[in-house]
């Protein structure tokens, strides 16, 4: 995944079955955004990768004040990377633990 | 713990604690 300076990952150990995840997400790099983040603190959030898209999450950041308007596809897209991720994990790895 | 900090947007709660030095890149 493109390095957009936003890093997102797993707030807790995945079991595979879960819809809903708790991620974490902060800023590594405040030169790659648009806009000047709130502060450098890590967000903790849950997310329904059944129910939800990333650029609802990204805009309810937005819309919280941690992140500038102009900013909420880098963070969107930051999200989006790492539930392809889980998700690409899930598709292949959890069916053999099963 | 007073580092951290909960914040409600659309119904959604966010937990904002400090990140740790370790994973902040050296700027």
């Amino acid at each position: 995944a493109e390095d957009t300076g936003v890093r997102v990952e797993l707030a807790e150990e995945d079991d595979g079955r879960k819809s809903s995840i708790a991620l974490r997400l902060w800023v590594e790099d405040p030169k790659k955004l648009k806009g000047k983040p709130k502060d450098n603190g890590a967000i903790e959030f849950t997310f329904d990768l059944e129910k939800e898209t990333p650029d609802d999450v990204a805009q309810e950041m937005v819309d919280a004040g941690f992140f500038h308007e102009n900013d909420v596809k880098i963070v969107a897209k930051s999200i989006r990377d790492r539930v392809a991720l889980i998700q690409w994990r899930r598709e292949r790895i959890w069916p053999m633990l099963q | 713990n007073s580092l951290t900090q909960v914040v409600h947007s659309a119904g959604r709660r966010f937990i904002v604690s400090p990140v740790p030095e370790s994973r902040l890149r050296e700027q």
